[in-house]
């Protein structure tokens, strides 16, 4: 996966980063201190649909097993999504004073492709 | 980008607002997706803040490991080593919650919990223990001695005077420590009925013959206040699937 460099406007993770202090939520979020709240964007051009190891969904399969028998879906928009997302875990206060551990899937965007 | 002659101060604020105005969206879509995955309406609202003391010891008995500084789940693999693990396919939860007491409360060994049920989710409840500490106070010559107790955890219906027995334990005391006593039916029965408070008498058989005593709700004792721990998971997802 490519990291938006400001540089490219291929398909790339930008990097966001929320600090809990600076919004006023480490009063009830105990830990982490911020959240990656990464996301995807750019282009996709026709040559980074599919690219093994960019985007393997179901998606990429059909639209490559489209390819393979000469049917090129033009019309077919590639899109720049989050390929590896990852668990966060988090420790706060719910409205009742418990504290929570909860260990929320798909949370972090690691890597972005085309699919 | 290199600022151009287009973008001078004569040109007004436009495109910086703009932008502003784009990160300010931004992160109130963050946050909104934050609570979303919380199952949270809104922030919870925090007037008082827990006492340190006994945050710190509930804290430090969590079953499931630590949080990262980064918040990315670590889980132990075969060697003992933490591994970052991005296939944690199922949401899973662990709540601590402190005793309170009511202050009209005729008897002293009286304490309640309110337990979330978290946006009213289907939650399992895997295991529930109630953590409560026994100080033990030795007299002359009584160092070291094992004492045996039986302490008895009874449930209690809100608004209803009857109570009964939910665990009964047999205790065996060198020193003063923390001891656990299962609560799993009785705060799945409590989460499946769409209730949060549970009452709960903590009675002591022999306690007072050896000199011991259960610490319940006391301001002036916050590191030994009581604490139950749920570890619970979504109804649905009954397996855990990890992929290493």
């Amino acid at each position: 996966g490519l990291e938006c460099d400001g540089r490219t406007s291929l398909c790339c993770r930008q990097q966001f980063y929320i600090d809990f202090g600076l919004i006023g939520w480490n009063d009830w979020i105990i830990a982490p201190k911020g959240y990656y709240g990464n996301y995807c964007e750019g282009s996709c051009p026709a040559y980074m649909a599919g690219v093994p190891g960019s985007a393997s969904s179901f998606h990429t399969a059909v639209v490559n097993q489209y390819r393979m028998r000469g049917l090129s879906p033009g019309s077919m928009n590639s899109c720049c999504i989050p390929t590896k997302l990852s668990t966060m875990s988090m420790l706060y206060f719910d409205d009742e004073y418990n504290i929570v551990k909860r260990d929320v899937p798909n949370m972090i965007v690691e890597e972005c492709g085309c699919a | 980008q290199a600022p151009t002659q287009d973008t001078c101060t004569s040109c007004g604020l436009g495109q910086p607002e703009e932008s502003v105005r784009m990160d300010v969206e931004f992160l109130e879509a963050v946050k909104r997706h934050i609570l979303n995955r919380l199952h949270m309406r809104d922030r919870p609202n925090i007037t008082h803040p827990i006492p340190k003391a006994a945050m710190v010891t509930a804290l430090r008995k969590l079953h499931a490991g630590k949080v990262r500084e980064d918040g990315r789940v670590e889980i132990p693999n075969l060697d003992g080593q933490a591994t970052s693990d991005h296939e944690v396919l199922e949401q899973t939860s662990e709540i601590i919650s402190f005793a309170e007491s009511d202050e009209l409360a005729s008897s002293k060994t009286s304490l309640y919990f309110l337990v979330s049920n978290e946006g009213n989710q289907n939650l399992f409840v895997s295991q529930a223990n109630l953590w409560l500490y026994f100080k033990v106070f030795p007299s002359n010559g009584e160092k070291g001695v094992r004492r045996k107790v039986t302490v008895k955890v009874y449930l209690q219906e809100a608004g209803a005077s009857s109570t009964w027995s939910a665990v009964e334990k047999r205790v065996e005391l060198k020193r003063s420590g923390w001891h656990t006593f299962p609560l799993t039916q009785a705060i799945q029965a409590l989460l499946e009925k769409g209730e949060r408070r549970q009452n709960l008498e903590v009675r002591c058989e022999g306690c007072q013959d050896v000199v011991v005593t259960p610490v319940l709700v006391n301001p002036d004792d916050e590191a030994h206040r009581p604490f139950l721990v749920v570890q619970a998971r979504a109804a649905n997802s009954k397996h855990r699937i990890r992929k290493r």
